[in-house]
């Protein structure tokens, strides 16, 4: 059987936010060292790679392998009942046709409880080969998402390009063209958080990706920093890593050619 | 118009 508990419920509900536009149902893989989720989109342009680690989980528990098919639409209901400062635990037994769920408030004077109904998934599985990429380039993920959204209002394409001194977003539309460059930084967030913009190019690079896709896959709520690994001609993968070692969520995008 | 191309073009199947 499964059973794992999360301190906070909203580190769940902000995963879940941030792919339930990209795939409507997916296997949870769960085993021993924590559980990881491998989806395409329906069209196979991008692919979303969960992995959380079970040390990073409060309470860890998953004695045989099993594979929790879920639908994202009811997963949304279930974790839209969660207080941000709920715990969560799931469990689930060996026969993995049900997932159920617990929210605790911090005082423990409010527990919830749900029952979610799985499904068999007929996944296909790939294999995503261990690249070291040309550009590598860590920022806020608040500036990501920024640069997406501004940009996205003027075409479909961005191009980013990186040499040694900057990266930068572009987009050619009909009527009118935008870039932002980004050059090496540190600055002082809010929370008194150094936040940094580093770019480390071996060579440099020029790819173009779906706007659409890019601003879905920005996202601030999930970690204070993204990480872009791009390279001419393979997919880009942007990287949200959690903090306490919980794990990764990855986006793969496959690049636009000509 | 760019061609969007799939990412099964570039990861295999297990």
């Amino acid at each position: 059987m499964l059973e794992g508990r999360l301190t906070h419920a909203s580190t769940l509900k902000k995963i879940v936010e941030a792919v339930k536009d990209v795939i409507s149902e997916a296997n949870f893989d769960c085993n021993d060292s924590g559980i990881t989720l491998q989806c395409m989109d329906s069209g196979h342009v991008a692919l979303v790679l969960l992995q959380l680690n079970s040390d990073g989980f409060e309470d860890y528990r998953c004695d045989r392998n099993i594979t929790l098919g879920i639908n994202f639409a009811a997963l949304t209901k279930v974790l839209k009942c969660a207080a941000n400062d709920d715990s969560l635990t799931l469990k689930a037994d060996d026969s993995g046709d049900r997932l159920n769920f617990v929210f605790e408030s911090q005082k423990g004077d409010r527990v919830s409880e749900f029952d979610m109904k799985l499904m068999t998934i007929d996944a296909e599985l790939l294999s995503i080969p261990d690249n070291d990429y040309d550009v590598t380039i860590k920022m806020s993920s608040a500036e990501f998402s920024r640069i997406c959204k501004d940009l996205a209002n003027f075409g479909e394409t961005m191009n980013i390009s990186a040499d040694k001194e900057s990266v930068r977003f572009g987009v050619e539309g009909d009527v009118s063209a935008a870039s932002v460059v980004l050059r090496p930084n540190e600055t002082i967030d809010e929370d008194e958080k150094i936040v940094s913009t580093s770019i480390m190019v071996k060579k440099e690079t020029n790819v173009n990706l779906s706007m659409k896709f890019l601003k879905t896959f920005a996202n601030s709520s999930l970690a204070g920093s993204v990480t872009l690994e791009l390279q001419d001609d393979i997919p880009c993968l942007i990287k949200y890593v959690f903090p306490n070692d919980l794990g990764v969520l990855c986006f793969y995008l496959a690049p636009k050619g000509d | 118009t760019k061609r969007q191309s799939s990412i099964k073009s570039f990861f295999k199947p297990k």
